[in-house]
């Protein structure tokens, strides 16, 4: 009756700044909580101290994605692409992911497929050598689909399990920009039948709604496999992923949490969605 | 965008008078979702709505415009207003050299920025020198060297020195000593809720007192905004702010909460990887932007 009404509406209310301020977008949240009242009424819920775990496991739920099987074809070395916008936090995540396969033995090569940017190059043969990982590259200013060619030519003849292709940070909605990424994939695919194992997009947990436009442009452009939430070691909570994820069906594979080699977990939708709250 | 979803509600409201709660209110619930749409933070736009709502409440409704048009008015103006004037100012010190410390979260655009900001004030007759303060991240020093390199701007030879506060007090001597001026220093990205990373920063400011301290932050930075500004100018006391990657499509209201709960200029925006993609703010462009 009314008292319990009154109470409900006080804690949709808590709950609405809540999911806004952890960047699940305002429409998103809107409708999530229209939801939740209907479900109240529907009496699914019978009691106002059950409201946060239902959200939290319908949240959880929207963020597990059947994960893509990735395509076991054991002719070629493990192809990974690794594409953002600018400062996301790609050639950290490579390292991170390096030094992953490091430890399971696997022999890594990494590709600089950035040859646009000052030093990037440079920084991604660091993370090579602290990951004990073989290096492709070529000079400044080449084309970043010669140095992708080369490297699957590479990984193949030195016999690699993982080759992990780097490219510069890009705004998605530059289109020459994408195109080049385009034009990568295209070479990847002329090498391999099905192109790379896996994509990856390497997203910035502190972005707020723009990430949907990132995600949504890049999986236009390359058809994404995955994505990673880096800086989720920051206060903010990254919660676009979740409209990511329930509008495109990509996953999130690995969380960045710090700017150390060992400083990526596999995702676990369970915990980020009882973070979110 | 906002014009295209107002237009039926705006419909709706013929004819003049006052505005009144009842005749605002759909349109203020559509502001306000724009707002958060472009990533304003929700307590901000609540305390924007309600003053919204005192202003527009009340008010006579203009003669070319219907009620909901005069609304968006007095939002645009209001926004115009918070954002602050038009700017593209670094503030140089009567004693030179005025020392310029860049800070901001990882990846923001500071390195690239501090480069842009030596190539403006070069082209504008200054002598800068850039400072690689960044010891942690792989290749950061090289990274500035080459940009310097580019544009002919001297860079602080760090000699393997691994203590920033160290390099920023032996760059500042060696600016006196060559009558360099400004001296723009970058540092390593870091999380406002870092401590050892903050008081890192504190010790820097302790050692070398800058002029201007400028938070480097990205435009397409989510509700976070406001808690990373707030810290950011709670350690260090920011002077600026330096808006970057304005050249996407990100909505900019990260740009409202950091300069409501600072208080701070926008100096300039960044708008591309180019040395030369820096450029002046100018309020009602980002004001529009921001409104969608
Ligand atoms: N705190 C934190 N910092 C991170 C994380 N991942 C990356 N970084 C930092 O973010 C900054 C940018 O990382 P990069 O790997 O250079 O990003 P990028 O996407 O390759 O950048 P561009 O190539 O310039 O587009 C660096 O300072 C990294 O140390 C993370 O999970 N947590
Ligand atoms: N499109 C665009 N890219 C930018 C802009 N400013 C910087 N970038 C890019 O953003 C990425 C990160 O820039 P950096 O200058 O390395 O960022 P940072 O803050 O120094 O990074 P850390 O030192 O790791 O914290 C690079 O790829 C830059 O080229 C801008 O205004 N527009
Ligand atoms: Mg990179
Ligand atoms: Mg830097």
């Amino acid at each position: 009756f009314k008292a319990k009404k009154v109470d409900e509406s006080l804690m949709i209310d808590k709950l609405e700044e809540l999911l806004i301020s952890a960047d699940l977008g305002v429409k998103f949240t809107l409708q999530v909580l229209n939801d939740l009242r209907k479900d109240i009424k529907e009496r699914k819920i019978k009691e106002s101290r059950e409201i946060k775990d239902f959200l939290k496991e319908k949240i959880s739920g929207m963020l597990t994605k059947k994960n893509a099987e990735i395509l076991c074809r054991n002719d070629s070395p493990h192809t990974v692409m690794v594409v953002g916008v600018n400062g996301s936090g790609k050639t950290t995540t490579i390292g991170k992911l390096a030094y992953q396969y490091s430890c399971e033995d696997k022999k890594v090569l990494l590709a600089a497929g950035d040859t646009f940017r000052a030093a990037a190059i440079k920084q991604l043969q660091i993370w090579a050598e602290r990951t004990c990982s073989d290096f492709i590259s070529h000079q400044d200013g080449a084309d970043p689909s010669a140095v992708v060619f080369d490297s699957m030519k590479a990984a193949k003849a030195r016999g690699k399990d993982i080759l992990i292709i780097d490219t510069a940070g890009r705004l998605h909605t530059n289109t020459n920009l994408m195109e080049q990424l385009k034009k990568i994939k295209r070479v990847i695919c002329k090498e391999m039948e099905d192109g790379p194992h896996e994509i990856l997009l390497i997203m910035d947990a502190t972005t707020g709604q723009n990430g949907l436009s990132q995600a949504k442009m890049f999986h236009e452009a390359l058809h994404l496999t995955g994505i990673v939430l880096t800086k989720l070691d920051s206060t903010s909570k990254g919660g676009i992923v979740v409209q990511i994820i329930d509008e495109l069906k990509v996953p999130v594979k690995y969380i960045g949490i710090g700017e150390g080699l060992e400083d990526l977990k596999v995702f676990n939708p369970e915990e980020f969605a009882n973070a979110l709250f | 965008n906002l014009s295209d979803r107002l237009e039926p509600i705006l419909k709706k409201l013929k004819g003049r008078g006052k505005l009144n709660e009842e005749n605002i209110r759909e349109s203020l619930r559509e502001i306000r979702i724009a707002l958060l749409e472009a990533d304003v933070n929700f307590k901000i736009v609540k305390g924007f709505i309600a003053r919204i709502a005192d202003k527009a409440v009340g008010s006579e409704v203009m003669e070319s415009l219907t009620p909901g048009h005069q609304v968006v008015k007095i939002v645009h103006e209001e926004l115009i207003h918070l954002l602050g004037s038009e700017s593209s100012q670094i503030t140089f010190s009567r004693q030179p050299p005025t020392i310029i410390l860049m800070v901001g979260l990882q990846g923001s655009g500071k390195t690239t920025s501090a480069a842009k900001l030596a190539k403006k004030l070069k082209d504008e007759g200054e002598k800068p020198f850039l400072v690689p303060a960044d010891v942690y991240r792989p290749a950061a020093i090289e990274q500035l060297n080459i940009l310097g390199e580019k544009l002919d701007a001297e860079v602080f030879a760090t000699n393997e020195q691994k203590d920033p506060v160290k390099i920023c007090r032996n760059a500042c001597a060696e600016a006196i000593e060559k009558g360099l001026n400004p001296i723009i220093i970058d540092t390593a990205g870091r999380l406002h809720v870092d401590e050892k990373l903050m008081k890192e920063l504190k010790n820097i400011k302790v050692e070398i007192e800058p002029h201007e301290i400028l938070l480097v932050a990205d435009a397409m930075t989510g509700q976070e905004a406001v808690n990373i500004a707030q810290s950011f100018d709670n350690s260090l006391g920011i002077d600026g702010i330096i808006l970057t990657k304005m050249d996407g499509d990100a909505r900019g209201g990260a740009a409202l909460s950091i300069r409501e709960i600072t208080g701070k200029p926008i100096k300039f925006i960044g708008v591309g990887e180019k040395l030369e993609a820096l450029e002046a703010f100018h309020p009602d462009r980002l004001a529009s932007r921001i409104l969608g």
